[in-house]
Formats: C-alpha cells, structure tokens, sequence
C-alpha cells in the first residue's frame, strides 16, 4: 500500500492511498483503503490521514475517521489523536500498520505499530525526511 | 515559502533492518525521496494539495518496490486486483475504486471519479468502463508482473493463506 496527504499554500490538505491488497487473496477482497473514513480520509477543520496495514482491522476501526473525530469532538492534537488510535485502539485490537497525517497547521505525524514503515515527508524549506526503521 | 508539507508512505509491516540489503535499502530510499520531492515541488509551484498527493502516489505506483500499480501482489488466481481512494479537505469530495484490473495508475481513476461522476466509489468492471469512458490508461497483464511478487505468491498460491506485502507474519483465517 502507498499513500500521501498534502497541505498546499492555500492551507487546504488532502489524503490520497493506493493497494494491490494481500498476496493470494480471494473472494474479491477489499480492504480499508478504498474506504472513506476508514483507510483514506480528508477534511480542513481537522486533518488528512492515509493508512497503511492490516486492512480488516483498520476497517473495525474506523481509524481515518477516528484520528479526525478526536481532533473535532475531543481537540487532541494531530500527534495525540495519531498516537491514539495507532498505538492504543489499534493495537488492542490486534491490527499492524501505521499511517501518514497532516494539519491545517502544518503538523505531520507518521506513527505505525510495527517493525517498519516505509515513508517520507518535506516541510517548507526543510530537507526531506526519509525513514524506514522503526529507530529512525 | 509558505506553510507547505507532504507526507507518504510506502506501506508497512516486519521490515527489519536484516530483513533489506543494502541495495533493496537504497533502492526503497531513492523511490520515497523521489516521490516526495516532486509532490513537494507541486505545492512549492503553487499548485494545489490534491494535484500533490496524486502525483506522489502515482509515482509510488509506478515503482515496483511498492504494492499499488506497478508492483500490486497476486490474488488466488494469479490475477492484481486494486484498491484506491483519493479525498479534498477542502469540499470532502472523494473518488475510490474497488477491485479493479488493468488500470495503470488507479489513484487517477479516483480522481476522475471524484470531478467527473456524481458516485464516491466505483468497484470491477464498472469501474473500468468508466475509465474507459473518461481516457485512463489501461496496461496488460505483464506491466504488472513482478519476478518478486509472483515467488512471494508461488509460496502460498496453494493454501488458504493470505499476506501482507510488508510482512513475514501469515494468517490462516479459513484454516
């Protein structure tokens, strides 16, 4: 799975994910990816988030939405609702995977639950940051 | 420059440092830094955080290395089988697509989707008839084929088990 949130100049965000889904899967399988509010999501007042992972349990989750409704409704923060719902809810329910955001603001985060996450973000001016460890 | 930023990913999973060569390491760090760079050349043009996050997926598309386009995994029959969704903060339009084939960059499908059709999302041989209908690239079979992704696949084509692209770890869920 790949995906990318932006903020342009005009302060709008938005989140884009793409996936060829699990190996040897069949049944015409979908994961969260697809899926508004779940793998993708996007909105001004709180954040765009594309999510990499398990997708079934990021689907029970709901972890786009989630990540946006605890900015809205509770005023966390981008990194605090991030951390909330990958390395708390998520993995209480046993899904691996991680995700990219970013605020009106300019804050990104990037947490993930497992060993790795390929990933990459650029700020203004700043140089980019590339990482695929989890120590990185 | 103005209060501008991107941020992508390229999927995740047991990725250990023993678990890449050094080349692979490389490989994967040139194809994020790309991917970064150019969708971030976007928005330092003016252009627009939609416009930038669809260039930079479709680069990751385009890459082998990844699991979405170019380097999508096998279904059960041998097939690539694609997932993507694209969305505005600004006026939350959305364009999705669902288990479609052959479609080179499905995030551009998603796109057209969301400015061209009054639906969110698409799924199958729908889906293709409206990109069909509104000029997407199509690419055969063999664009999809990946020595790498076809062991990965050899190894588990005849069981019920399913994998994530990143990770080691199988689940046998109808086991």
């Amino acid at each position: 799975t790949v995906g990318a949130v932006a903020l342009d100049a005009a302060g709008n965000i938005a989140a884009a994910t793409s996936t060829g889904g699990m190996t040897n899967k069949r049944y015409n399988r979908i994961g969260d990816t697809p899926i508004i509010g779940a793998g993708t999501y996007a909105n001004n007042a709180t954040c765009a988030v594309s999510c990499t992972g398990h997708g079934e349990y990021f689907m029970r989750a709901v972890v786009a939405y989630d990540v946006s409704c605890l900015m809205e409704y509770k005023g966390l923060s981008l990194q605090e609702a991030c951390e909330a719902v990958v390395n708390r809810k998520l993995v209480k329910f046993g899904g691996e995977g991680g995700l990219v955001a970013i605020a009106p603001n300019g804050d990104v985060a990037m947490p993930f639950n497992s060993e790795g996450m390929y990933r990459a973000k650029k700020a203004g001016e700043q140089q980019a940051f590339v990482a695929i460890y989890k120590d990185e | 420059m103005k209060n501008i930023a991107i941020a992508l990913h390229g999927g995740a999973g047991t990725i250990e440092k023993k678990s890449l060569s050094p080349e692979q390491d490389k490989a994967f760090r040139a194809a994020l830094k790309q991917a970064v760079e150019e969708g971030h050349q976007v928005l330092a043009r003016g252009g627009n955080a939609l416009d930038a996050v669809e260039l930079a997926v479709t680069l990751l598309e385009d890459s082998p290395l990844f699991n979405a386009g170019k380097g999508a995994v096998f279904t059960k029959e041998g097939k690539h089988e694609m997932d993507a969704a694209i969305m505005c903060g600004r006026t939350l339009e959305a364009g999705a697509v669902a288990g479609v084939r052959n479609i080179k960059n499905p995030i551009q499908l998603c796109r057209s989707i969301m400015e061209h059709s009054d639906h969110v999302m698409l799924s199958g041989y729908g889906a293709e008839e409206f990109a069909l209908n509104h000029g997407l690239d199509f690419a055969p079979e063999s664009y999809f084929f990946n020595k790498f992704r076809y062991e990965q696949w050899s190894e588990v084509r005849d069981t019920n088990i399913y994998q994530l692209d990143h990770t080691v770890h199988t689940d046998e869920k109808f086991g």
